[in-house]
């Protein structure tokens, strides 16, 4: 069904469903950690993480009546920042820990055998505990992620095609706002909120630009095995970016 | 984006 079709708690409700797995590495990473080992698990683990966003982006209802390459296009500008923000969402619970899988979490002194690592991790972790003040709730996560994906890039290929993901952009925040609704707050206190959660963003998309400033940098040093689709979706990046 | 359109164009089982 179009998205218009749903009422915001339908959508919720199939952005709930569409939530992806919880990806495991399925190794132990043996002490002493080191920047070759930490590199190696966590393009591993994006790499995986790819193949269930695709799954996940697929599930929202209207993404795949845009055109195909409309898809790719949108898919390529916002994977890190999707991958981000549910790293945050899983972090949130751990104080002072990254959560990158359930068998997989780096303190902020792990993290900094990787060089250029620490800066990253900082803004992650802040963006975690902001998280953590505001009480984010898995129903406005959800919305975010979407929103996240149908944000990433604004120039599609027709018309046609941006008035559609304009409808669905409509209805993923109909969803925020009927989600933020529900809790008890004041008419004030929830568009701040809203406010609150959608600046939120702004910081996700800055630490993934730093984030795939990193990544390129390895790649160029050789230090990280990249993956088929990893490596394609960095290499769209750098193509877009030059 | 060949791995990509791939994934993207594959029925869901």
């Amino acid at each position: 069904p179009q998205p218009s079709a749903l009422t915001s708690e339908q959508l919720i409700e199939r952005l709930m469903e569409a939530e992806p797995p919880g990806i495991y590495l399925m190794k132990d990473m043996k002490k002493p950690l080191t920047e070759a080992k930490v590199m190696m698990s966590l393009t591993n683990l994006a790499d995986k993480e790819l193949v269930h966003m695709i799954t996940w982006a697929k599930k929202i209802p209207g993404f795949v009546e845009l055109g195909l390459l409309d898809q790719v296009h949108l898919l390529e500008c916002c994977w890190l920042e999707v991958q981000m923000v549910g790293l945050i969402w899983r972090s949130v619970d751990h104080p002072g820990k990254l959560i990158f899988s359930p068998d997989l979490s780096l303190s902020r002194e792990e993290g900094s055998c990787v060089q250029g690592f620490v800066e990253i991790f900082d803004m992650l972790l802040a963006a975690t505990s902001r998280v953590r003040e505001l009480k984010l709730q898995r129903e406005e996560y959800v919305c975010l992620k979407a929103m996240i994906l149908l944000n990433s890039n604004m120039c599609l290929s027709s018309s046609e095609s941006s008035s559609k993901l304009l409808r669905l952009l409509d209805a993923v925040t109909d969803a925020l706002v009927s989600a933020i609704g529900k809790t008890v707050l004041t008419f004030r206190q929830q568009y701040t909120r809203l406010a609150h959660l959608l600046m939120l963003l702004s910081h996700i998309r800055h630490v993934s630009n730093k984030g795939m400033d990193h990544l390129h940098c390895m790649k160029m040093k050789n230090m990280v095995p990249l993956y088929d689709l990893l490596l394609e979706m960095l290499d769209a990046h750098i193509m877009h970016s030059s | 984006h060949t791995k990509l359109l791939q994934l993207l164009t594959t029925k869901p089982e």
